[in-house]
């Protein structure tokens, strides 16, 4: 079974904006 | 075919041909006849039991009939015609004359050797130089009183402890022959390790010059010689010249350095410069103007001398086509049992390492392509949130999972976990 690739879309940013890449 | 290799491409040593280095080249003189127009005489022996005479000629620089000029010296030198150079008259002391060759190139020279037109000087010393003049150093001495001349013994003996030493000989001090006499200075000959040359640094150095020269310190004193100079026998014009006293004078009519253009067995010959000036043409990946360094990027063992069984050629570094500098690191090639050590400087497309052989931090090794390949480094591309860092296996290219992550670059959660909010722990087991 193949997972899908991580979203980045999901993430929650709002405490982590130094780990956040530039292009999402 | 090349000297320098074999027939299969392998090198061996090559030298360049043996030469007569000082033909064609200017001689420096202090002394040099017919500036203005003087008169010496001589005393010529004749054979066949007949008695010597004494003759005189006219030097005359203006006259190319009647000149002795210091051309002569080192032109071609031909029994049939015999070219002199000349000094001026001597008549008071000291009688010092100097001649200077310039080689303007390293040479190893195996004799030098002077064809006298006059007879003999009693007293001579060879001076050479391995610095272009700067510096000189005593080669040899000629003396019948080589302690009193020269403070030297006569005929010292040479030892192993002492073969670079100027020597002292009363040999070819003798008067006669009047003309054509020969004096002869063979480097290496009685020098105990002139037979295993190729392993005497000693001797390398010894028969290392870039400039020769010759001081004739005192003429033949005046002796009876037959119709000699003390009158008695014939002279063409008795009113310029007093038959009782002597007229000095030095005449050589050759002057010889016998050598071979130094190329410490890397070259087969020597060419001449845009400047004009003498290089070796240099092989086994060698270069300066005696081939006595390595080029560049051929770095992996130190620079050697060619001898007979070894060419010692310089050998290129091993970077896999990654770098275009290198070092030599003298550990590493004892460590390495003398073999290599070449250290690659700036190794590019992504590698890493004494020969640019891995790949650097952050990258991982494309085992699909040569490592000498330009993209045989890939990057990691480690995933920026699923993988806890950005550096993966060098061979695999694995990159170092946070929990519940998998794949090579961590961006798929594994297996009963499902991807959270949290970019901290991206995946999360499923409850």
């Amino acid at each position: 079974e193949v997972m899908p690739t991580l979203d980045m879309a999901l993430f929650d940013w709002t405490d982590y904006e130094d780990m956040k890449p530039v292009d999402v | 075919a090349d000297p320098c290799y074999d027939d299969t491409g392998a090198a061996r040593r090559c030298i360049p041909e043996f030469i007569n280095a000082a033909f064609g080249k200017e001689v420096t003189v202090s002394s040099v006849c017919g500036q203005p127009p003087s008169r010496s005489c001589s005393v010529v022996e004749r054979g066949d039991d007949r008695p010597s005479v004494r003759t005189c000629q006219i030097c005359d620089a203006a006259d190319p009939r009647r000149a002795h000029p210091v051309s002569y010296l080192t032109d071609l030198n031909s029994a049939h015609n015999l070219t002199c150079w000349q000094s001026e008259n001597l008549n008071t002391s000291p009688y010092n004359v100097t001649l200077t060759l310039s080689l303007g190139k390293k040479f190893e020279i195996t004799y030098v050797s002077l064809q006298f037109c006059s007879p003999r000087p009693e007293s001579l010393a060879i001076y050479k130089s391995m610095d272009y003049g700067k510096t000189w150093m005593p080669y040899q001495f000629y003396s019948s009183q080589c302690r009193r001349m020269y403070n030297r013994p006569n005929k010292a003996t040479i030892t192993k402890q002492n073969e670079q030493e100027a020597l002292c000989t009363d040999g070819h001090t003798d008067l006669y022959p009047l003309s054509g006499g020969l004096i002869a200075f063979s480097t290496l000959d009685g020098r105990p390790s002139g037979k295993d040359y190729d392993n005497s640094p000693v001797l390398q150095d010894w028969v290392t010059v870039t400039d020769i020269r010759v001081v004739f310190n005192r003429p033949q004193p005046p002796r009876d010689v037959g119709a000699g100079s003390n009158g008695g026998g014939r002279d063409d014009d008795p009113m310029a010249v007093p038959s009782t006293l002597p007229s000095y004078f030095y005449a050589v009519g050759d002057f010889q350095v016998g050598g071979r253009c130094k190329c410490n067995g890397h070259a087969s010959r020597c060419l001449k410069e845009k400047e004009g000036r003498l290089v070796c043409d240099c092989k086994h990946n060698t270069e300066g103007p005696e081939c006595d360094r390595c080029k560049p990027f051929h770095y992996d063992r130190p620079w050697q001398r060619a001898n007979a069984r070894e060419a010692n050629e310089c050998l290129p570094c091993n970077c896999n086509l990654h770098a275009r500098r290198c070092r030599f690191n003298m550990e590493l090639y004892k460590l390495s049992g003398r073999k290599s050590g070449g250290v690659c400087m700036n190794c590019r497309h992504n590698t890493a390492g004494r020969h640019c052989h891995y790949c650097k931090e952050g990258f991982y090794r494309d085992m699909a392509r040569p490592i000498t390949h330009r993209r045989a480094c890939k990057a990691c591309d480690c995933h920026p949130v699923g993988a806890a860092g950005k550096t993966c296996n060098q061979t695999t290219g694995q990159c170092p999972c946070k929990d519940g992550v998998t794949g090579i670059t961590c961006n798929r959660c594994a297996k009963g976990y499902q991807q959270s909010r949290s970019p901290v722990a991206p995946c999360i087991k499923i409850p």
